[in-house]
């Protein structure tokens, strides 16, 4: 955590730089919050003013953040994508215990067939929550199982359909090819489906985090971020310039490994972690 | 890119063909920017630039190279010194059998790369590994081991048990009855902050002895990399780093502030989910990848 002295000087204004960049926050963002800094605020201000003033700031950076979307489809069908071991099998776990708590009925749909245990791991996860659960054959085509949760969804009355897809790197074509495939036959199913496409990025990502989001936008139009593993050290600041960029909203956080360790988004909570 | 940066810098500054304090000062700050975009820490980007610049300063500039040509071989010179160095070799016990515990933050790869490792070594010194399932936390982490044993005809150790230390233990036992020669424990990612976590590993080594502790981080963890590699040096002085997912696009500048902030050697590189996909660390690939 960094301390400021009592007054606005190019030592402070290095000291607020550290922090921000400490953050993950990034070069380009960084530079437009020391700019609008320099810029708003005099030599000599009290540097809890310049403090109120960064806060400002970047609140206004994160202005496209917001809750959770309005549940208006049945089945609602939520698909959890991202990069490899950021925790999206767990993150469902954690969505269905959380949509279960509202008295929703939640199905999920194991279409990772790929890695070793990923069906077992979040058959525990469905146990542990009392959701409905989907699978089928290890090393079946996901896109058949994403297809078989929306038909037991809706035959079933869930409420909330949440589809695990398997880890994989945005640099790899084919994967997100089989990715792009996974939506289009929910599509067919129903043209609104998939209505939520969560992307799960670790918040101990650095950079990456960026290339990440535009890269899964790209072949599955993401809705939402899931920003995971908050409660470790990392504040996750990539999320400013993602959300500048890109107009994607961070719905949930994780703080934790078990099911109720997820929270809804809050930017003010998020912003004085910085600081912290 | 970073050379093409420079060079457009030294066109249109003056005394462009010599080294100068000004030119200097204008491309370092370019090279500040490269590092910091590939997610070298604030403070390690600081050391590094203040090296470069008094090496620079100090350079007679006899070579064929232009100004912007010779920092950029300054940067990468001192990239590969730094990334470099330390042995990557494992420490192969002779005549007794080897004990590796893999350790790291959640989904960093560890399980992986136990396997991994269990079968590089398996082909390289006809090692008879035996992995270990310390992992009793998350969901599914038993099954998971034990699948990439069956792929790969290597035997998983585990048992029903709420303890760790004495699951490695008897794991121990086991490999000697068993005639296994190359022990790998997996754990449970853990964060470095989780006192009671990280005292299970530090429990684990006291009773086990490991012969080599491997911190395995993923290539695209950002800042919080020095805080995190700290605290595991800390409480374990581990040996060695395993850096994974190198097949995605991230630069990988976390690497260098791991290197700089514990002084252990990077040891392997993971390249995929495969389990053949795992290559001994070359520090000239990583710096050229980092500069961008
Ligand atoms: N501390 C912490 N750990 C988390 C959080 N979310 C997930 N994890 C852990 O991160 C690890 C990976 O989680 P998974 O849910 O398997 O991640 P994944 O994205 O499904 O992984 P792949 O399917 O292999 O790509 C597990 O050890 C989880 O317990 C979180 O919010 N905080
Ligand atoms: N592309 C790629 N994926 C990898 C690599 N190493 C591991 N993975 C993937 O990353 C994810 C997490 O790997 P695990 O081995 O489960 O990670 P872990 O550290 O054991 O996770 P926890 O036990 O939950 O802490 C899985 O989807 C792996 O297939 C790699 O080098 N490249
Ligand atoms: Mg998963
Ligand atoms: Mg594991």
């Amino acid at each position: 955590s960094i301390v400021f002295s009592g007054k606005m000087d190019e030592d402070t204004l290095e000291a607020l730089e550290e922090a921000l960049y400490t953050s993950d926050i990034g070069v380009k963002t960084t530079e437009s919050i020391i700019g609008e800094v320099r810029k708003r605020s005099s030599k000599g201000e009290d540097i809890n003013d310049v403090k109120k003033l960064v806060y400002d700031v970047i609140i206004s950076m994160l202005d496209k953040s917001s809750g959770p979307v309005q549940v208006t489809a049945k089945p609602h069908v939520i698909l959890v994508v991202g990069v490899n071991g950021n925790g999206k099998t767990t993150t469902i776990g954690k969505l269905a215990h959380y949509y279960m708590n509202m008295g929703k009925r939640v199905l999920i749909g194991a279409a990772d067939t790929f890695r070793a245990a990923a069906i077992e791991q979040l058959e525990e996860w469905a146990k542990r929550t009392g959701a409905d659960f989907i699978k089928n054959q290890p090393n079946s085509d996901p896109a058949a199982v994403a297809y078989d949760s929306y038909k037991a969804g809706e035959a079933r009355g869930a409420d909330i359909v949440l589809i695990d897809t398997a880890g994989r790197l945005h640099n790899k074509v084919n994967l997100m090819n089989e990715l792009e495939k996974i939506s289009r036959v929910l599509k067919k199913l129903n043209p609104d489906a998939p209505h939520e496409v969560l992307l799960v990025l670790d918040a101990t990502t650095g950079q990456n985090a960026l290339s990440q989001a535009k890269q899964f936008s790209r072949t599955s139009g993401v809705t939402g971020i899931v920003l995971s593993k908050l409660d470790g050290t990392a504040k996750g600041g990539v999320t400013i310039a993602i959300n500048q960029e890109m107009d994607i909203p961070v719905r949930f956080i994780g703080i934790g490994e078990k099911k109720e360790d997820l929270q809804l988004f809050d930017p003010e909570v998020f912003v004085r972690s910085i600081f912290e | 890119d970073l050379s093409g940066k420079l060079e457009s810098i030294f066109k249109t500054l003056k005394g462009q063909h010599r080294i100068s304090e000004e030119n200097i000062k204008v491309s370092l700050r370019e090279v500040r920017v490269a590092l910091l975009e590939a997610d070298v820490n604030y403070i390690v980007v600081k050391d590094f630039i203040n090296r470069v610049r008094d090496r620079a300063i100090g350079e007679k500039v006899f070579e064929k190279l232009t100004p912007g040509q010779l920092i950029i071989k300054f940067i990468h010179e001192e990239l590969v010194r730094v990334l470099g160095g330390g042995t990557a070799e494992v420490a192969m016990q002779k005549g007794a059998p080897t004990v590796i515990m893999m350790c790291g933050l959640q989904g960093s790869g560890k399980t992986t790369h136990t396997a991994k490792l269990a079968s590089y070594f398996r082909k390289k010194n006809k090692s008879r590994p035996l992995m270990v399932a310390a992992d009793i936390y998350r969901p599914a982490a038993i099954d998971q081991l034990k699948t990439l044993g069956k792929q790969l005809n290597i035997p998983v150790y585990s048992e029903d048990s709420k303890d760790v230390t004495t699951i490695c233990v008897n794991a121990l036992e086991f490999a000697k009855e068993n005639r296994n020669d190359l022990i790998i424990l997996d754990t449970a990612g853990r964060l470095h902050i989780d006192e009671e976590m990280m005292n299970e590993l530090i429990r684990v080594k006291e009773k086990i002895q490991p012969h080599e502790i491997l911190f395995v981080a993923d290539s695209m963890i950002g800042q919080d990399a020095v805080t995190t590699a700290a605290e595991f040096n800390e409480k374990l002085n581990f040996d060695g780093v395993i850096l994974t997912k190198m097949d995605g696009d991230s630069r990988g500048g976390a690497a260098l502030s791991i290197r700089e902030v514990t002084g252990k050697p990077i040891k392997f590189v993971g390249t995929g989910e495969k389990l053949d996909e795992i290559e001994v660390f070359h520090p000239d690939r990583l710096a050229q990848r980092i500069l961008g």
